[in-house]
C-alpha cells in the first residue's frame, strides 16, 4: 500500500 | 534509489546550500520569506520523526540531519543574525491559512491514524504550500535576486524530480504512495508561474521581473 511506499523516501 | 530521486535530494541539497549561500554571503535576508523558511522547518521535523527510530541507510539520516540542520540555520540567520535586513513588510502572508488546511487534511487523509502517521501526512501537505509566501513575496517585491531565482529553480525541480521517481518506481514497483504524489503534483504545479518567467528571463540573463 501507499503507507511504506515512500517512507524511505526524503 | 531512482536516479530521478537521486537528482531530485541534490537539487533539493542545492537549493538549501544557494539559500545559506546567498544570505551568507550578502550578509542579508533581503527578497526572502521567512514564514516560507519557518514552514519547511516544520515540515522537516514533523516528517523526520523516525530519524532516531528507524533506519534506512546512512544517505536517509544524513539528508534528513542535513534538512533539519540547515533549515534552522536558515531560520536563524533570517529572524535573529541578520534580522535588520528581513523584510517583513512583504513577507504578509498568512501562515495559518496553510497549516490548519493541511493539519486538518492529515487528520482526514493518513495512512493510519497514528501521531507518526498524522504528522507525516501533515509535513506532506505542508510542503506543497510551503512556498506561498515567498512566491507572494516575489509578486509583491515584483522582482527577485538572481541567486533567489536559482534558489526556487532548484527548489521547484525538486519535488518535480520525484514525480518522475514517482511515476519510474510505479512502472517498475507496481505502487505508489497517493499522498505524496498527490501533494508532490500540486507542489510542482505552484511552481509553474515561477518556472515559466525563469525560463523566459532569467536563463536569458535578465533580472526575473513580475510584469506588473
Amino acid at each position: 500500500s501507499g503507507a511504506t511506499a515512500s517512507k524511505d523516501e526524503l | 534509489m531512482t536516479l530521478f530521486r537521486l537528482a531530485g535530494d541534490l537539487s533539493h541539497v542545492l537549493a538549501i546550500l544557494l539559500l545559506l549561500y546567498k544570505i551568507w554571503t550578502t550578509k542579508s535576508a533581503a527578497g526572502i520569506s521567512g514564514k516560507t523558511q519557518l514552514m519547511f522547518c516544520m515540515v522537516y521535523v514533523t516528517r523526520y520523526l523516525d530519524l532516531f527510530t528507524s533506519f534506512i541507510s546512512v544517505y536517509n539520516s544524513t539528508m534528513k540531519v542535513l534538512f533539519i540542520s540547515a533549515s534552522v540555520a536558515t531560520v536563524y540567520l533570517i529572524y535573529f543574525k541578520f534580522k535588520a535586513t528581513y523584510d517583513g513588510n512583504h513577507d504578509t502572508f498568512r501562515m495559518e491559512f496553510v497549516i490548519v488546511p493541511a493539519l486538518i487534511l492529515a487528520l482526514i487523509w493518513n495512512y493510519a491514524f497514528t501521531f507518526f502517521e498524522i504528522s507525516w501526512a501533515f509535513s506532506i501537505f505542508l510542503e506543497a504550500v510551503a512556498i506561498l509566501p515567498q512566491l507572494f513575496m516575489v509578486t509583491k517585491t515584483g522582482e527577485a535576486e538572481n541567486i533567489t531565482s536559482h534558489y526556487l529553480f532548484a527548489l521547484g525541480s525538486y519535488r518535480a524530480l520525484y514525480i518522475l521517481n514517482w511515476i519510474d518506481r510505479y512502472y517498475f514497483e507496481g505502487h505508489w504512495d497517493p499522498i505524496a504524489v498527490t501533494a508532490g503534483i500540486v507542489q510542482t504545479v505552484l511552481y509553474g508561474d515561477f518556472f515559466y518567467l525563469y525560463f523566459t528571463r532569467v536563463i536569458k540573463g535578465r533580472k526575473l521581473q513580475v510584469l506588473p
